[in-house]
């Protein structure tokens, strides 16, 4: 009876991932490898193509400072300023699609209610990042819920720091992509994120880790039997978790060094709230 | 709690959108 509990678990938040979040890793995988018929996306890997592409990116136009009207300065500027914004703009909907993703989780909305923003605060950028990977492949990532292919190269053709943004996350997901996790896997190892037991500034520890403990169970069984032969691929997701953390911390210092830069940047409220006195 | 306004509010909010 116990093992059919944690597969009960896993099917339940397996369902609450389908539902929540639109860009499965089965379909992301399905668009890179060619298997979606004509449905191919559009390639960014310039700056014309970019601004060929942003009909595809829900763009919201921002107003060009003063000191940029010059035209082709105003140009460049725009672009690299208005693609920024957009994926803020996706983060922050992202957020939204992680907190109700984790209000699926059984106990979660028991929990106190700052313990919950606690787990949300710290635990969001990391599962973002673990998103991300199957979307991305060592030549570039899938954006815009999957209209558009994004070349690494043209990222790290950005200028400072935007070239340094997306380059540790794609080191991390090309290693990660290695563990071969499916969908079903992903939703009990976000589950295991969010429930960590040792955030700052917790509350109330102990309900937190006994819901993580049920979780942790539910994903161990769901590995041996959805890889078999992947020795030890429990204790190789447990340690994708140390280097998760180092990651936020370096993407949150240089969003810090963003704000403190460009001057004209401003950054979505929502990620504002979660970025601050994070790390 | 003010702090977190936003998270607050997509915590308790199931259907309201938070205007993002």
């Amino acid at each position: 009876p116990e093992a059919a509990d944690l597969r009960a678990l896993a099917r339940h938040l397996y369902e609450a991932y389908l539902k929540y979040f639109p860009l499965t890793k089965a379909k992301a995988r399905a668009i890179l490898s060619g298997k979606t018929g004509d449905n191919v996306p559009f390639v960014i890997h310039d700056m014309k193509s970019l601004m060929e592409g942003e009909q595809f990116i829900n763009c919201k136009q921002i107003p060009v400072p003063e000191h940029h009207q010059q035209q082709h300065i105003k140009l460049l500027y725009a672009v690299e300023l208005r693609f920024f914004q957009s994926c803020q703009s996706r983060s922050a909907e992202a957020v939204r699609e992680v907190t109700e993703f984790a209000k699926s989780i059984p106990g979660f909305v028991d929990l106190d209610l700052n313990d919950q923003v606690t787990l949300l605060k710290y635990g969001v950028i990391e599962v973002l990042i673990i998103m991300m990977s199957p979307l991305m492949n060592k030549d570039g990532t899938l954006i815009s819920y999957g209209q558009i292919f994004m070349t690494r190269e043209f990222l790290k053709s950005l200028r400072k720091p935007f070239c340094q943004m997306m380059e540790p996350k794609f080191e991390f997901s090309v290693k990660f992509n290695t563990l071969e996790l499916d969908d079903s896997d992903m939703a009990l190892f976000l589950a295991v994120i969010i429930l960590s037991g040792d955030r700052p500034g917790l509350l109330n520890v102990k309900p937190i880790e006994q819901l993580q403990e049920t979780v942790l169970h539910s994903l161990e069984l769901q590995l041996k039997l959805n890889h078999p032969d992947s020795l030890q691929l429990f204790a190789k997701l447990l340690q994708k978790m140390t280097d998760l953390r180092q990651i936020v911390t370096d993407h949150v210092h240089l969003i810090q060094l963003l704000k403190k830069t460009e001057i004209d940047m401003c950054l979505h409220p929502l990620l504002q709230e979660i970025m601050k006195d994070l790390y | 709690k003010e702090k977190h306004k936003i998270l607050h509010q997509l915590l308790q909010n199931s259907t309201s959108p938070v205007d993002l």
